[in-house]
């Protein structure tokens, strides 16, 4: 574990707490995507199908059933939970996400490691986490006031990726043999899909104006 | 044959 990875996977948390406060303090889950809150579900939950299998860390147990239950909490109030479900966006978060799932998961069965179900579906896991994000997006350009949380939700995102990629970086040169290269190609489509949203957040920052997204 | 790979990466 090196500081850019421990960094990184902070800002994930931190992601995730700042969307749990949001909805949960102002009982509205106003330009959050369930879609990507749901996709985001899939992801998990065929990555970490390795709980059942293989023991790595405490850290790491903890952080996956954290991630995993956070997401099923924030998908369960935006669908189920009487007062904030009224709040979602449900006619402008269109994205169809079929067009994503599916895509990904004939890219895992064949560009994978490892023809089993485990790693299948893990490959399928880190190909959608690339573009899970872009119902989000999509939903945050329509929305003209985006509040600062969800914004703020969204870069914290972006951070994590991009400095998972400084951990790749590290690891790559202080760990022999390491190398994943469909992680890696992953992992930087998912950063570049941030870019321009960082360019709109830090500008919106330094000219200290709401966050809008050009359509 | 199986590589069994141990993902360590959350």
């Amino acid at each position: 574990m090196n500081i850019f990875r421990l960094a990184g996977d902070m800002m994930h948390l931190f992601s995730i707490i700042v969307l749990l406060l949001k909805i949960n303090a102002t009982r509205s889950c106003r330009g959050v995507s369930l879609k990507t809150q749901e996709l985001y579900a899939i992801v998990f939950v065929c990555r970490y199908l390795d709980l059942f299998t293989s023991f790595i860390s405490l850290y790491n147990t903890t952080m996956k059933l954290i991630f995993l239950l956070s997401t099923f909490t924030i998908i369960y109030w935006m669908r189920f939970h009487k007062v904030i479900r009224v709040t979602y966006d449900r006619e402008q978060d269109t994205f169809r996400y079929q067009f994503l799932i599916l895509p990904c998961f004939l890219l895992a069965l064949v560009l994978n490691n490892e023809f089993s179900a485990m790693e299948v579906l893990w490959t399928f896991s880190i190909y959608l986490e690339a573009v899970a994000i872009l119902p989000q997006l999509v939903l945050l350009q329509r929305t003209n006031n985006i509040d600062n949380l969800t914004g703020n939700y969204v870069f914290l995102l972006g951070s994590y990726r991009a400095l998972y990629i400084l951990n790749w970086i590290y690891r790559f040169m202080t760990e022999p043999n390491y190398r994943q290269y469909l992680v890696w190609i992953s992992g930087i489509v998912q950063t570049i899909v941030y870019i321009d949203f960082f360019y709109y957040y830090i500008r919106s920052w330094r000219n200290n104006e709401k966050l809008s997204l050009p359509a | 044959g199986s590589t069994g790979a141990v993902h360590d990466e959350l």
